[in-house]
């Protein structure tokens, strides 16, 4: 149930 | 030239156990700061940060900073043959494509190393930035893994809210649902008992509990654990490790069809 999240979409690279 | 000589070997054998099921290969990096790891499961859902600081260590050398390529699995293997009271050191060379773990008994009279091939990986490093929470919650660790156990027999995901009546872990599955409150609670015996909840504003976020049941395997390396949420940010579950670091796991939020 649900869409999950990447945790990409809140981090981004360095 | 790298070299780590952790007097309480038990510490890296448990992070293993924390993190191998959840990251497959990752690459250790070693600064003056300490030994330390960033790595994501391979969906892309979860990250998780580990940070050993230096003068945790009896003895810290590390000549430049080196990032070393592990598999996970098999670094496990390999220090699972210390002993639970063992001395560990982690040697390198600087261009070598090994790592040596050597595991001393406390009365010196056994001395062990393993040698493991490194690996190149091409690893992500993500930049999380400092965050204020909209709620962060400590209690003991044992009853959070107790939680997410019982929560995953029910249902996949996990509802957690934070109001200023407590912590609630909720699921639903096939045969029902489930709600767990916990209240702050302070007036314990000893301070890892307490259950402490500092809120900014209410919050309300979903997760995976397949996630969270693997985090929990990080108990044995902390009495507590602290949970920060915010509405538009991933969980953080941090394990601290006495004198030495931490141990955090971000985990993104699951939401609506």
């Amino acid at each position: 149930s649900g869409i999950q999240l990447s945790i990409t979409e809140f981090y981004r690279s360095t | 030239m790298l070299e780590l000589r952790l007097v309480q070997g038990s510490l890296l054998k448990k992070v293993l156990e924390a993190i191998k099921d959840l990251v497959n290969d990752a690459n250790f990096d070693c600064s003056a700061t300490g030994f330390s790891l960033q790595a994501m499961d391979s969906s892309h859902v979860a990250l998780v940060a580990l940070l050993l600081r230096s003068e945790g260590f009896e003895h810290y050398r590390c000549d430049r900073n080196l990032s070393m390529g592990m598999n996970l699995n098999n670094m496990s293997k390999m220090l699972k043959c210390a002993g639970n009271d063992d001395i560990i050191t982690i040697k390198a060379d600087d261009g070598s494509d090994t790592v040596t773990f050597m595991f001393e008994s406390p009365n010196q009279d056994k001395i062990a190393d393993f040698e493991m091939k490194l690996m190149d990986i091409d690893s992500e490093h993500l930049g999380i930035p400092e965050a204020e929470y909209q709620a962060i919650v400590r209690m003991p660790s044992s009853e959070f893994a107790r939680i997410c156990k019982d929560l995953s027999s029910i249902g996949d995901t996990v509802v957690i809210s934070v109001t200023k009546e407590g912590v609630k872990f909720s699921t639903r599955g096939d045969i029902g649902t489930a709600n767990v409150v916990c209240r702050q609670n302070t007036t314990v015996d000893k301070p890892e008992e307490a259950t402490v909840i500092e809120m900014q504003e209410p919050v309300s976020l979903t997760f995976a509990l397949r996630y969270m049941n693997s985090f929990t395997k990080a108990t044995p390396l902390s009495g507590t654990v602290t949970i920060s949420l915010s509405s538009d940010l991933p969980i953080v579950v941090e394990y601290k490790i006495a004198e030495m670091g931490y141990i955090r796991f971000y985990l993104a939020p699951k939401i609506e069809d």
